[in-house]
């Protein structure tokens, strides 16, 4: 899924594609959420390659975009405040955490509880953003995508998770 | 050629320089 306003993803930036795609689904349920998914994208992307052409061109297009969002949401504190920021995204992804982890718990395994386990582990990356993760933060983390690829691959074989 | 090279080294790096700054700005505003 391409992002509105972006020109097509160079293939080298294949890595930030989900967060853009997160921030594309967060747009009108939580212009925060996706205005710091597109920020860490434009951060991880500025690691990969910023060299060559297609991808100078698709990060500069990017920062356009943030640049203009950012103007856009001037009376929003968490997007202006970081600090407000980074408590507002930690709340999200430990809703949807939670979220999946009931479910989980419960015995109701579906792609829904894929994907917010997906999401979530995506969004605890999108709070190293504002600095190093605590230790309960990073431990969420890698159980969302443990969790989120176990249960995919029970659902796919026709398994019952355990 | 190693004129060309140097040239375009120094403008590659001046660029870089334009994102990481405009970054910074970004999160200063």
């Amino acid at each position: 899924m391409a992002t509105p306003g972006l020109p097509p993803l160079p293939p080298a930036l294949k890595a930030i594609q989900h967060y853009l795609k997160t921030a594309t689904e967060h747009e009108q349920r939580d212009q925060v959420v996706a205005y710091y998914c597109q920020l860490y994208a434009m951060q991880k992307g500025m690691t990969i390659d910023r060299k060559s052409p297609d991808c100078k061109h698709f990060l500069v297009s990017l920062m356009d975009l943030l640049e203009k969002k950012k103007q856009q949401l001037i009376d929003n504190e968490a997007v202006h405040n970081e600090m407000v920021g980074q408590a507002h995204v930690e709340n999200y992804a430990l809703k949807v955490f939670l979220f999946a982890d009931n479910e989980d718990r419960a015995g109701r395994f579906s792609k829904n509880v894929v994907k917010s386990f997906y999401t979530a582990g995506m969004l605890f990356d999108v709070l190293t953003n504002f600095g190093e993760l605590s230790d309960d933060v990073e431990k969420n983390r890698k159980y969302a995508k443990w969790k989120a690829a176990y249960i995919h691959r029970c659902l796919k074989n026709g398994e019952t998770p355990t | 050629g190693s004129t060309i090279g140097t040239a375009s080294s120094t403008q590659a790096s001046t660029e870089q320089d334009e994102l990481s700054q405009r970054l910074a700005k970004l999160r200063q505003m």
